[in-house]
């Protein structure tokens, strides 16, 4: 407490500088925690790397605003298993959609490695929870790429919504229309599903309406 | 709203700039590099009561004045934001995914006795 001069607010002591940045310190991290609704820092397991932050930040950079009230979410798959064929794979995310919002826009960049041939007819589907040790799979969504590159696949925000698990798998079926890769002997890969090109959701989720309507009512 | 100075006794806005690095949370906040952290203090006069943090209007100079002139104070009146404006957060929630999300109020522009 200096002794030195006196509070203009409360007429009490004031604080020494130290003390008084150490409470706005402290006032800060409570005043970002409280904003985000977390309870504490969250502690990150599996970063992406910055060149994948950087990438996916690029795309999204033009013209995207934060919902007002909502938040755009970027996860990037967290494991693939490219199976052998040319270009199906697994994708696994890991989401945590707050309950009291709701997800109202998905879509899926994929990177086509230029070894494409041609036009690529891409299945998207979403594998269900297991359920007596099977695995049921929708269909949510069917493209056709035509240039390698990213794209950005728009996926119904119905089909990604429901279901408790934080865990969201997704399977790329695809083959080329023209399917001329066997002929020079091995399937070649065709997306890039690695490093600082794996695959990302893009999200945007806002709180549910009628909650908040209800909310504001009251 | 005048920003305070040490010895200002009267409502106004003292700023604080908070860096992220200083928290050790630049590892999960990735955007901006910190924020004004600022908040509102001083002491609020009878005569500057409900007063918008700035002399808005002859309306409110000759409202002033009478309150300055009326012996019975008003009860107390305490130095409170009048301006408050979002901060846009990019961070990294638990599942490391990026999360970009606009807090509202979070930066206090503008302080006044209510």
């Amino acid at each position: 407490q200096g002794a030195r001069s006196v509070c203009p607010s409360c007429g009490g002591p004031t604080l020494a500088p130290q003390a008084e940045r150490a409470l706005v310190l402290e006032l800060a991290k409570q005043q970002i925690l409280e904003g985000l609704h977390l309870t504490s820092r969250p502690r990150i397991t599996n970063p992406p790397t910055r060149a994948a932050l950087t990438r996916a930040l690029r795309r999204l950079q033009q013209g995207s605003v934060a919902p007002k009230n909502g938040e755009e979410v970027i996860s990037f798959a967290t494991t693939t298993d490219s199976s052998t064929s040319t270009c199906s794979s697994m994708l696994t995310f890991h989401l945590s959609t707050p309950r009291s919002h709701h997800l109202y826009h998905a879509r899926l960049w994929l990177h086509v490695l230029p070894t494409l041939p041609g036009t690529l007819y891409l299945k998207i589907f979403r594998w269900g929870p297991r359920r007596r040790h099977r695995r049921s799979r929708a269909l949510l969504a069917d493209h056709q790429i035509t240039t390698p590159g990213w794209h950005a696949l728009t996926l119904p925000s119905s089909g990604l919504r429901g279901e408790e698990s934080r865990v969201l798998r997704l399977q790329l079926d695809c083959r080329p229309l023209e399917d001329n890769s066997t002929a020079a002997g091995r399937p070649r890969r065709l997306l890039d599903t690695e490093a600082n090109q794996r695959p990302f959701l893009e999200l945007k989720i806002r709180p549910n309406e009628l909650r908040a309507g209800r909310a504001r009512r009251r | 709203t005048p920003t305070c100075e040490p010895e200002t006794p009267l409502c106004c806005r003292r700023d604080h700039y908070v860096d992220f690095q200083e928290l050790g949370w630049r590892d999960w906040i990735l955007q901006p590099e910190g924020y004004q952290l600022n908040y509102c203090s001083g002491q609020c006069p009878s005569h500057l009561a409900g007063s918008p943090g700035i002399a808005a209007s002859f309306h409110s100079a000759v409202f002033s004045l009478l309150k300055a002139n009326n012996p019975w104070p008003l009860g107390t009146s305490c130095c409170v934001p009048t301006a408050r404006r979002p901060l846009s957060l990019l961070y990294l929630n638990r599942d490391g995914n990026v999360v970009k999300t606009d807090v509202p109020d979070m930066v206090v522009e503008a302080c006044g006795c209510s």
